[in-house]
């Protein structure tokens, strides 16, 4: 069976906030390492990969492999009942056809108990390569939220080139055009205001702007974000949370004149 | 113009 408690609900109700608009009847994959959900969206243009590693609980046991099938929009239903600082507990049997919620708030006056039934969600796992990326970018998530969303107000595709000189975002749209480059900042004090950028080759891809917003949707869960790009191959973004976990975002790219 | 290209094209499946 399965039992997971998080000392603070918020990080899955962040977590399900994040991707309830890109995907919607999904799989809790649950083992010994801890919860992992992959899915794509119904268009196939981008695929959402989170692991929730045992760390990040306390405690977390779950003997056996426990898919848990589920409607994101209804599990979002009963997460609004838990309050941010709640204690949260996920309970399952091995072949589940419930998952058991309670959300406890820290002072113990209140316990809400949850059932919610799942699905059976025949899920086909996707084989991610080991990629070795031309370009990692790290910088602040909010910053990275108000460049996707400024840019979509103009196009719908952004083209990001990285190059020794910083890190390009254009766009081309019908009303004119439109860019934003970030060079390395370092701020010793303030470590998450930091751009860092890894190159071993210049890239230059586009992806749909549409996509890109709706992984901003994640910027709650850290205050930094990593972009690996290639030439020709998904771009992934990922945002990491304490104990190991994160939340990864695929998004094919664009190609061709 | 640019294709927007599958997921599927790049991650294969099983």
């Amino acid at each position: 069976m399965l039992e997971a408690r998080l000392e603070q609900a918020q990080l899955l109700k962040k977590v399900v906030d994040a991707i309830k608009d890109l995907v919607q009847d999904c799989n809790f994959d649950c083992n010994d390492s801890g919860i992992a959900l992959q899915a794509m969206d119904n268009s196939h243009v981008a695929l959402v990969s989170m692991m929730l590693k045992a760390e990040s609980f306390n405690p977390f046991r779950c003997d056996r492999n426990i898919a848990i099938g589920l409607n994101l929009v209804s599990l979002t239903k009963v997460l609004r009942a838990a309050q941010n600082e709640d204690i949260l507990t996920l309970k399952a049997e091995d072949a589940p056809d419930s998952l058991n919620l309670t959300f406890e708030s820290s002072d113990k006056d209140r316990i809400s108990e949850y059932d919610l039934k799942l699905m059976d969600i025949d899920q086909e796992h996707l084989g991610i390569p080991d990629t070795d990326y031309s370009a990692t970018i790290s910088m602040p998530s909010a910053e990275f939220k108000r460049i996707c969303t400024d840019l979509m107000a103009m196009s719908e595709s952004v083209t990001i080139e990285a190059g020794k000189d910083g890190i390009k975002f254009a766009c081309n749209g019908d009303i004119g055009n439109g860019s934003i480059t970030l060079r390395t900042v370092q701020d010793v004090e303030n470590k998450e205001n930091n751009i860092e950028i890894a190159l071993t080759e210049p890239v230059s891809l586009t992806f749909s702007l549409k996509y890109l917003v709706n992984f901003c949707k994640a910027q709650n869960l850290s205050k930094t974000v990593k972009l690996h790009i290639s030439n020709e191959v998904p771009l992934l973004v990922e945002y990491a949370m304490e104990g190991g976990s994160y939340l990864r975002f695929y998004l094919a790219p664009k190609i061709g004149d | 113009s640019k294709q927007q290209q599958s997921i599927l094209g790049f991650f294969s499946k099983g």
